[in-house]
């Protein structure tokens, strides 16, 4: 394709990206380093900020259970709810990676049964990146940018809750090294949902076809954007690599909790897209 | 199509975001 075509499309993505997920790069990194007109984020950093700033996370699907009093038995609800806030955010970001994923052209010409194979074996994998812009190595913002909540804190969570998100800090503090920008990542993403290697897809020509475009397109665009940035684009292609063993891992995490930990519910979706992933 | 119908559903949906 030309390149006026690729930087066309580039700019399309661009836009649905913004249109689609409400914190970008730009605002996190604003927050983070201060330079920013709003209010400094909230921080958690213990159980007693967690639970003062529960009201701010969306906790009320799940109120405090009258028959545990103790100290012990609140801090284990706390924890509860903490998660299953996490898990109603989770679902909201896979509707909205789901509007993404139809906005990228030809997507939703490909066989229904293709889409839905490449957004269960894809959508983990971009919220994945998609957090790694909201964290540095001490912390993470959650809540839409309202809450930092400290990587300390989340170690100091009983297991498996505190084997969750380690991981994640370890992958997204190497990856934002790369320094990619928001029109970068919306490319990116959209190389990471039009994957043709995603197991029982039924059409992979159109799929590869489609994803080469965009290779070519965030190529180019790497090359513009960051001249001097040597290998960028094969840089981050192999980060694609890392994101398999963490999603991976993460299942299984999710799994052990789900058989061990007896109040641990799975959000519908969430269950539908990890049943029989890997 | 039955084990994924949530995301059928929101690759259906015409509109913005569902509510889940």
């Amino acid at each position: 394709p030309e390149s006026a075509d690729l930087r066309a499309l580039a700019r399309h993505l661009y836009e649905s990206y913004l249109k689609y997920f409400p914190l970008t790069k730009a605002k996190a990194r604003a927050i983070l380093s201060g330079k920013t007109s709003d209010n400094a984020p909230f921080v958690i950093h213990d159980m007693k900020s967690l639970m003062e700033g529960e009201h701010m996370i969306n906790c009320r699907q799940m109120p405090m259970q009258e028959h545990r009093r103790s100290d012990v038995g609140i801090m284990r609800e706390v924890e509860l709810r903490f998660f299953h806030s996490c898990q109603s955010r989770s679902a909201e970001a896979v509707s909205e990676v789901t509007e993404f994923a139809k906005s990228i052209p030809g997507f939703v010409n490909l066989d229904l049964n293709d889409q839905v194979t490449l957004l269960k074996y894809g959508v983990i994998e971009v919220l994945i990146i998609m957090m790694a812009p909201l964290m540095n190595k001490d912390g993470t913002l959650i809540s839409y940018g309202q809450i930092f909540m400290t990587r300390e804190f989340l170690k100091s969570l009983r297991k498996p809750f505190c084997e969750m998100m380690e991981p994640k800090f370890e992958f997204s503090v190497k990856f934002n090294m790369l320094e990619l920008d928001d029109s970068d990542m919306a490319l990116f993403l959209a190389v990471i949902i039009l994957s043709g290697d995603r197991p029982g897809l039924l059409n992979v020509k159109p799929i590869e076809d489609l994803q080469e475009t965009v290779l070519h397109s965030l190529e180019l665009q790497l090359k513009t954007n960051h001249p001097d940035s040597l290998q960028l684009f094969a840089k981050v292609l192999q980060k694609m690599t890392d994101l398999r063993q963490l999603v991976t891992d993460h299942v299984q995490l999710i799994q052990l909790m789900k058989e061990t930990e007896l109040d641990w519910c799975l959000h519908p979706l969430l269950q539908e897209i990890m049943r029989d992933l890997y | 199509k039955e084990k994924h119908k949530i995301l059928h559903r929101l690759l259906q949906n015409s509109s913005s975001p569902v509510d889940l």
